[in-house]
């Protein structure tokens, strides 16, 4: 259990970071 | 301060683990050897109880050092200071993964909307103009085309 | 029903019930081990008796004993330890929302919020699509506009310069100056007629 929360919980630390970053990306690259 | 609490708390169980553990109670566990060596019982005691209380507080504070407990104390002391305005509940992860990362997206879809809302504002714009220039082209060409036929009409 | 304190790991990078077992097991490992130091240390000055007649069986009964109510009072006390960590040290207040968190705070959209937002964004796009591509069309008739307009303007060139041929050689009006050569003409003809009729 320890482990699962320890690294579910890291994933919604961080993960939405990741996936804004490539969101931006996309929108970005959109307006170009 | 969370860190203070944390070794205030951590020492009281210390101390009293060491008041319950006292001399009189070591030395009726021990009655046999402390009977036929009451100074050396004593100095094991001590020794005891130098060593447990040295080795404990060196335990906890390597378990601080690695959970790095004091910055992360301090910091979390910091938030909680923040947030002392805000009474209702806050946000908490939905489990949803999906639905927590989109409404991350929000503020950079928002400003994309209103992004493609300008340049579509101006693509229209722009497209007004170049439909009236179109309209007026073919309006030149059909008077040029008149003109062509009057002409021609004349000759013929 | 474990609480995972889910949050908190959030925050901790562990879960607070990691971090409690490990100030328990501090407390619990060194208390067993200086209990075996002092059993060694007390079996170790026996030597120094051969005749007391305590045997290690013994000396361990004791540490037992002693071991027995140290570690049974230590469980009494730590029980409290644990509330007061779970709850006040390690635990992040109900009202408190983590930086990497806030935007939630800023923009607390439901799924169908994000949905219709997300199908408006799709819609500009294909509206903006829409419009570059009538734009291009434009673009591509004023193009062809020009070549069309500089077709008929030589077209109306030719003519212009038709008539100022016809000027420049003295008739003005071309339907006219035509008539006037039929008319010659015909006269012309009559005459020639006339004369031949004469000759004949």
């Amino acid at each position: 259990i320890e482990e699962l929360i320890v690294e579910t919980t890291k994933k919604r630390k961080q993960w939405p970071k990741k996936i804004l970053k490539h969101a931006v990306q996309t929108y970005k690259a959109e307006q170009e | 301060s969370r860190g203070q609490l944390f070794d205030t708390v951590v020492n009281t169980v210390l101390e009293k683990l060491v008041a319950a553990g006292s001399y009189e109670r070591f030395a009726s566990c021990y009655r046999c050897f402390y009977k036929l060596q009451p100074e050396m019982t004593r100095s094991i005691y001590e020794e005891f109880i130098f060593q447990l209380q040295a080795s404990i507080k060196e335990e906890i504070q390597e378990v601080k050092k690695e959970g790095k407990l004091e910055l992360l104390f301090d910091s979390l002391d910091k938030l909680v200071e923040e947030a002392k305005e805000q009474q209702e509940p806050a946000w908490r992860p939905s489990g949803t993964p999906e639905e927590d990362a989109s409404s991350a997206m929000v503020p950079y879809l928002l400003k994309h909307q209103s992004y493609l809302r300008r340049v579509l504002k101006e693509k229209e714009k722009d497209n007004k103009q170049l439909a009236e220039a179109v309209l007026a082209g073919r309006g030149r060409i059909k008077e040029l085309q008149q003109q062509i036929q009057a002409r021609r009409e004349a000759w013929e | 029903s474990v609480n995972p304190m889910a949050y908190e790991a959030q925050f901790f990078g562990f879960s607070p019930q990691t971090c409690v077992l490990r100030v328990y097991i501090a407390f619990q490992d060194y208390l067993f081990d200086m209990m075996l130091v002092v059993e060694s240390v007390i079996l170790k000055k026996l030597d120094a008796f051969p005749d007391s007649k305590l045997s290690p069986l013994q000396i361990r009964k004791c540490t037992e004993k002693f071991f027995a109510f140290m570690k049974e009072h230590f469980n009494k006390l730590f029980s409290n330890l644990e509330k007061v960590l779970l709850q006040l040290v390690l635990n992040i207040p109900p009202n408190l929302l983590l930086p990497e968190d806030k935007v939630h705070q800023q923009y607390p959209y439901s799924r169908e919020q994000f949905q219709a937002l997300q199908d408006e964004v799709q819609e500009l796009q294909r509206q903006y699509r829409a419009e570059a591509s009538a734009g291009q069309a434009l673009r591509a008739e004023l193009e062809e506009q020009k070549v069309v307009q500089a077709e008929l303007e030589k077209i109306l060139q030719w003519f212009a310069g038709l008539e100022s041929i016809c000027r420049e050689h003295g008739t003005s009006n071309v339907k006219e100056s035509f008539t006037f050569l039929t008319q010659n003409s015909k006269k012309l003809q009559d005459v020639l007629k006339d004369v031949e009729k004469k000759r004949k």
